[in-house]
């Protein structure tokens, strides 16, 4: 099983 | 006042259909050079990008910068009532908490015009810089539809490995394991039947299949399909909208735990 990463720890909110 | 006319009308039906199942409401940013929008999926595992260009407007009028918040599956209602060869007109006034949509046939003996309620979104917008990528691969976006869709059938992810000797997408289940290789491929007769692969270091990564389907509704906004790919980075989804802009769609990857 692999763990699913989220879009915004990727990415700075603006 | 705002006031952007599309001859090609199928193009934003196409465009809405793409993205209609991954956001439910998404603010429209509209300014002089064009409109845009940016929106996470609930899950915050996907992100939707997409830009049309006001060059690509017969008529594109937007007075002052500003942003529309709108509930997706009922602007997709809405653009469904008009037919696959109408000219499409958006029109909103400052201040008002409806936008309108106008349809007219080609041969201008049917004119339709739809007033949608605008809503209040309170969404976070990402800052997404410019990045260099590992690998880039462009391939006919017919055949990613079919290989997810394919691999779907057999399991719930997909990894996605670049190498000298091609990409190779695979996937294991219950009952089974796939793979299937695709190698550089030039020698087409047309170029959006080319799989082009541009690689600076091999890269190898898993992403849950059930987004990358949905990303291919945007299928038959693009002859070809653009998947970049970095080890630190969610893999990006492209499909260029011809001389208007793009669809893109950035999914964070599963990791190892």
């Amino acid at each position: 099983e692999n763990d699913q990463a989220a879009i915004d720890g990727y990415y700075e909110a603006n | 006042m705002l006031e952007l006319r599309l001859v090609q009308g199928s193009l934003l039906k196409k465009v809405l259909e793409s993205i209609k199942d991954l956001v439910n409401d998404a603010n429209f940013d509209f300014s002089s050079s064009g409109f845009s929008l940016q929106s996470m999926d609930s899950s915050h595992v996907a992100l939707v990008a997409l830009l049309l260009k006001s060059e690509g407007f017969e008529h594109y009028r937007c007075d002052r910068n500003t942003s529309m918040g709108m509930n997706l599956g009922n602007m997709s209602k809405m653009l469904k009532c008009a037919g696959n060869d109408d000219i499409i007109t958006i029109k909103g006034d400052d201040g008002s908490d409806t936008v309108t949509f106008m349809f007219e046939s080609p041969t201008q003996d049917k004119i339709a015009d739809f007033e949608m309620k605008l809503m209040d979104i309170d969404s976070e917008h990402l800052g997404i810089p410019e990045a260099e990528y590992h690998a880039i691969v462009k391939m006919p976006s017919a055949e990613f539809a079919r290989i997810c869709k394919d691999l779907a059938s057999i399991g719930d992810t997909v990894v996605i490995s670049v190498t000298k000797e091609g990409v190779k997408f695979s996937t294991r289940g219950d009952i089974g394991t796939a793979n299937i290789v695709l190698r550089q491929n030039t020698t087409v007769d047309k170029p959006e039947d080319a799989t082009v692969i541009e690689m600076n270091e091999p890269v190898s990564m898993t992403f849950a299949l059930r987004y990358m389907n949905s990303f291919t509704k945007a299928t038959p906004l693009s002859n070809t399909v653009t998947i970049s790919m970095s080890p630190d980075l969610p893999v990006v989804v492209e499909y260029k909208i011809a001389e208007m802009g793009y669809v893109r769609f950035y999914l964070a990857p599963k990791m190892e735990e």
